[in-house]
Formats: structure tokens, C-alpha cells, sequence
């Protein structure tokens, strides 16, 4: 599997659609404090399933959607999708058949979550197993928070075990 | 669950043996199971040795060596199961310039054994000129993020 | 306890105001006593508007606005007890450059309110060449530290 | 009060003799990661009465005193010395007859911690009350330690306030 694009829509600062494309090797993103960087890390975490709101820096779910500011009124729903080359078809069983695999999540204000498969509506669940190896939790190797790490080094030796039970 | 355990702990402890040294360029660091005989119940303590320095626990280490210690545990967790995709936001704060110029050494080596795509954020001009290619962002209207190419021999005119 | 606590409360939430304008160059702020009516019991809440934004707690912010923020309130009960000498390591990490200027504004203004002599620690150079003097620590000898005078003017050379 | 001169023996990593001069204005301190930056930090909030191993980054308080390193021998014991100008006599009554101060804290293998005022044998009261102004506790706006900013970010209210304390 490999991740070629994720796309923002009404998603915290990111009111209008953006997409980011995203390259092998190492793509550097830059910016003044206070931009919308950070953000862009929480998309892909709330995109993988994530259902704390403490994770995403936020009080409830739905302050994920743009609030709005001066000029601009706050949206109704935020959208993120996520693009996936399985021509090598490396992804788990159930999604194997598929050669492009396009992954969406979208919140609308007093209705809730609802997560899309090319398409077509899947359960969380099911957007927890393709990710299963991404492993997208507080604990995980392959997405680090900013703060994160001074976290881990304030951890006490059992809750920094955590980390391995990722590996076993 | 213990045999699993076990197994992943030996593994882990060997990528970040390695990880450690390369990064530190030298000195040597491992794993420790403590406080239980029972790998379910203990915990994980981390001894390290910079070159030249005595043996001591993580929690000793200066700031610094505390971060590139934690990213050598991170990365061999992540070798021991890659993903696609792994990001890091301002991990790269409290390195000084020789550590940083580790940093991105180590990434290049995670590029090659893996298939995995990097998204680095960082404040830090050396991190930048290491990068493939450059996103930034920026918010022409207040509270309104946009994302734009960033040209990358622009980025070495910003340290020359 | 009780009116000490809310004539101090007053005090510093006044010079914390002045403080988060002054180094976000607009918007502002306000301390807030949460949870209890009773001073002695209740929380202590940052409330915080950067200019353009819309006003959240200080958690909402992002990494380099919280550590701005932060910055502000611990000044501004410095300044209601100004103690001879004031010490900061590298308090300054996580600020894109604009906002290191204007922390470093910030040491000038209290520098000039008070007699104070500060010690700061720092690995960016932005910082380092607003410093009215230099020293370099250093380990020739693998674990031992060592002091050594730097002179300004080389540390302009390490940015030209 | 004007702080003039710090001097380390054997405190961490100075094990030899080490005086940092200290003028007005803004003293930059620099060099590369684990060389002794935050040790010197550390035999400021020793020196004023620390009485905490863990804030001292060590397990037990004798960890402040040189280890030794291949080619140099363990210390037994550490010393640092404060050189302080009174002169505008603004020192705390029991105190402001001197017109200078020096303040040294020494702790000795085996036998712990003792102060001296000008030479004179103190108790750490004594030292406590001399710098009262200055508090150096963990919440202190005068000593801001390395990732101590990132620990009250991520305090609750309730202990947050402890910091308006050194106010009141
Ligand atoms: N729901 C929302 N609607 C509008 N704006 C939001 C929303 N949630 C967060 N924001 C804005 O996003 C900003 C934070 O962005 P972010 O944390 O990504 O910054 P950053 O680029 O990572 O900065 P730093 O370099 O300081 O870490 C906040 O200042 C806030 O104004
Ligand atoms: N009692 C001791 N004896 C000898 N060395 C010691 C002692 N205590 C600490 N050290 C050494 O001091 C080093 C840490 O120094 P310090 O924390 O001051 O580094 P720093 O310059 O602040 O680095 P950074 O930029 O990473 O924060 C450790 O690597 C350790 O080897
Ligand atoms: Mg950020
Ligand atoms: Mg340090």
C-alpha cells in the first residue's frame, strides 16, 4: 500500500479544499507557529479512526469543524480523504480487490460521523483494520505528536512498556 | 501474550542497540525489563552510555541525548513493522546541528530499508535541506490555512 | 490567604495582558479563576485571542502560541517580584523566527523595568546574536565540562 | 542585591574549577547537546536550597557530585559559590550588614550537605530566607528549567495556580 494524497475540506483552520500530495522519500512542511501544520498530522489521525477528542486537542468531536473567524462562517461538516495505490495489493483481505483504495471520514454538526470506502459506507471498524498496521494511537512509532516524545520521557517505566505492546 | 512479548522486546532491544550507536556515533544503550520477573507485569527501562560518558538510565541524559535516545526506541518499534507512512511533528527542537545532520541521516537510512513515505514538520533550516521536496503553510487570511509548493534551491538561498 | 490571592490575581493578570499584546502584537487575553467562587479552591484558566483568531483556552492553541502564552504569565509574575537574576533554558524551541524577535523584545523590556541580570540557554541564533555576551560550554575532555568566552562578533560570522 | 559570579568544583560535569561571570543584561550560554549547559542551571537551584534529588535530575542528592569519566577519578565532594553585591544594602535585614556576600553550598560523600555565609558556618534556613526573593522552587518565574514550560502547558487549573503562589 502506498498513501498518494490526503484532501482537507471545512477540517480545523483548513476551511477551503487542500490537498496534499504525498511522495515517497521526505516531504518537509514548513511555517510560523500558529499556521495549521500540527493540523494537518490531526487529520490523518481523526481520518484513521481516532475517537478522542483529547487526541485532537479538542473539547468535542465537532471541534474539528472550521469555527470560523473574522470573514469567514464556520462550516456545518469536515471532511478528510485519503488515497491509497494497492496496485500491489498488500492491504489487508477484505480490501484486496481494490487497486485504488479512497478512504473518507466526514462530520456534520449534530449528526456524527460517517466514514466512506471508495464510495461506498463502511463502519469504523472496518477503517480500523486497513489501518491496523499503521497503527495511529498515542503510542504509536509512526505518527509523533508534537510534545510527544517529552511525554515519553516523563512516562514511568511501566506505562513506557506501552510502546512494545505496538511491536508484539 | 508473554511469548509475543518476549520476542518483540528481543527484537526491539537489538534495532535500538544499532540505532543508538548510529546515532551517537559510537557508546552503546539497551533495554531493560525491571521492577517484575513477569514481562506482562514489568517495566521498560532504558540504559544508555553516550561515547565517553558512564553508563546511566535515560532519565540522566541531558536534553538533547534524551531525544535522540527516545528516537532511536521509536524507530526500532517502527522497523519492527513499518507502516506506509510516518509522521513527525518538530521532533527535532532540542538537537543541536551535528544531532540534527543524525536526525536526517537515520531517515534516509528508514527511506531504504523501508518503503515507507516520510511528512516531516520543523522549524529547523538544516532539517529543511535535507528534505526531498518542501509543502508550506501559511495563512494569507487570519484563522484561514493554504498550503503552497515551496521551491527547494529557494530553501538553500535562505542558509546561504 | 484569600485577599493576597485575588490582589495578586489582579496584578499579574494585569501585566500578563500588556505582555500577550505586546508579543502577539495584538489580539488578547485574560486569566480566569475556574471550577469555585472560592479563590483558594478554584483553578487558574488562560484564555486567549491571537489576532485574527477567534478566543479558546490555551489548550486549543497551537505548540509555538502555548509556549508564547506561557512566556507572557511567567513574566508577568516575575515582574510582580522582580528577583536579581532570572534563568531560562531554551525556552525558545519551539518559535518560528518572528516569534523569537519578539521574545527577545520581550528580555530587552525587562531588562530595562528591572535591575535584573539574565542567563539564557540557547541553541537558535536569532537568540543568540541578541545576547549582549557569550559563553560557550564545551567537553575537549569526553565528560568534562569546560567554559569558554565567545566572542560576539564570531557568532555574527555564524550567520552571514 | 546584584548576583556578580557563580563558581562550580565538582559539581556534575565542572569537575574542575569553573567561574561564570555575571553582568547585567542578557548572558547567552551555548554548545552542543549533553555538554553542561542545564548543570550550570542546576548549581543555581542547588546552591539556593534545593533539597529534591528529582529536581536536581538525580536519584539521590550525592548524584550532583563528579562521577568520573575514563581518564578522571570520582570527586568526593561538590562545591558551588555565589558572589553577591550588596553595596545598595537591600538584602534581607539579618543579612545587609555585609557589602559583599558569598554563599557557598557543599555537599561531601557520606556526610551531606553544609553552607557557608562569607566563610562563617549557616543553616539552610538561613540561605532559604537570604533568597526568598529569588524562589527557586519548581514553580518559580526566576528559574525556568529545560521542558518546564511543556509541564505547565499540560497542567490541570487547580495546578496551574500554584504560580500566581509566588505572587501573593
Ligand atoms: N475548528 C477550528 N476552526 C478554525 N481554526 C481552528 C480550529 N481548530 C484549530 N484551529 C486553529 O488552528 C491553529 C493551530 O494550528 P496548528 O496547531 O496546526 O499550528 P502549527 O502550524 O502547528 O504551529 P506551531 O509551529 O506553533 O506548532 C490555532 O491557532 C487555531 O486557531
Ligand atoms: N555527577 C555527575 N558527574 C559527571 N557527569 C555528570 C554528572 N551528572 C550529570 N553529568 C553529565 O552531564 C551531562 C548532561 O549535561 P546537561 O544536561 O547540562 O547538558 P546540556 O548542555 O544541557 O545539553 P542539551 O543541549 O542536550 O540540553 C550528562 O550527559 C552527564 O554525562
Ligand atoms: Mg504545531
Ligand atoms: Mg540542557
Amino acid at each position: 500500500m502506498d498513501i498518494t494524497k490526503l484532501r482537507l475540506l471545512g477540517f480545523k483552520s483548513f476551511v477551503d479544499s487542500t490537498e496534499v500530495e504525498i511522495l515517497p522519500g521526505l516531504t518537509g512542511i514548513v511555517g510560523p507557529n500558529g499556521c495549521g501544520k500540527s493540523n494537518i498530522i490531526d487529520a490523518f489521525q481523526w481520518l484513521m479512526g481516532e475517537s478522542r477528542p483529547s487526541s485532537m486537542r479538542a473539547s468535542g468531536m465537532e471541534d474539528v469543524i472550521f469555527a470560523g473567524v473574522e470573514g469567514r462562517s464556520p462550516r456545518n461538516f469536515a471532511e478528510v480523504t485519503l488515497e491509497i495505490d494497492n496496485s500491489e495489493q498488500k492491504a489487508a483481505s477484505e480490501f484486496n480487490r481494490h487497486k485504488e483504495i479512497e478512504i473518507t471520514r466526514k462530520i456534520t454538526r449534530e449528526i456524527g460521523s460517517s466514514y466512506r470506502l471508495n464510495g461506498k459506507e463502511v463502519r469504523a471498524r472496518d477503517v480500523q483494520t486497513l489501518f491496523a498496521d499503521f497503527s495511529s494511537g498515542s503510542n504509536s512509532s509512526s505518527l509523533i505528536k508534537q510534545g510527544q516524545i517529552a511525554e515519553l520521557l516523563n512516562m514511568k517505566p511501566k506505562d513506557r512498556k506501552k510502546i512494545l505492546e505496538e511491536a508484539a | 501474550g508473554r511469548q509475543k512479548l518476549t520476542e518483540a522486546f528481543t527484537e526491539v532491544n537489538r534495532t535500538f542497540q544499532t540505532l543508538f550507536t548510529r546515532l551517537f556515533q559510537g557508546g552503546k544503550a539497551e533495554l531493560a525489563l525491571v521492577d517484575s520477573t513477569d514481562p506482562l507485569e514489568a517495566g521498560l527501562e532504558i540504559m544508555c552510555q553516550p561515547p565517553g560518558k558512564k553508563v546511566t538510565t535515560i532519565s540522566l541524559l541531558s536534553g538533547g541525548e534524551q531525544t535522540l535516545t527516545a528516537l532511536a526506541l521509536i524507530f526500532a518499534v517502527f522497523l519492527s513493522n513499518p507502516s506506509p507512512i510516518c509522521l513527525m511533528d518538530e521532533v527535532d527542537a532540542p538537537l543541536d546541528d551535528a544531532n540534527i545532520e543524525k536526525y536526517c541521516d537515520i531517515l534516509d537510512f528508514m527511506i531504504n530499508e523501508t518503503n515507507t513515505r516520510f511528512i516531516v514538520i520543523t522549524h529547523n533550516i538544516i532539517t529543511i535541506t535535507r528534505m526531498d521536496r518542501l509543502f508550506g503553510v501559511t495563512m494569507m487570511e487570519p484563522g484561514v490555512s493554504q498550503l503552497v509548493g515551496v521551491d527547494l534551491t529557494r530553501a538553500e538561498e535562505l542558509i546561504n
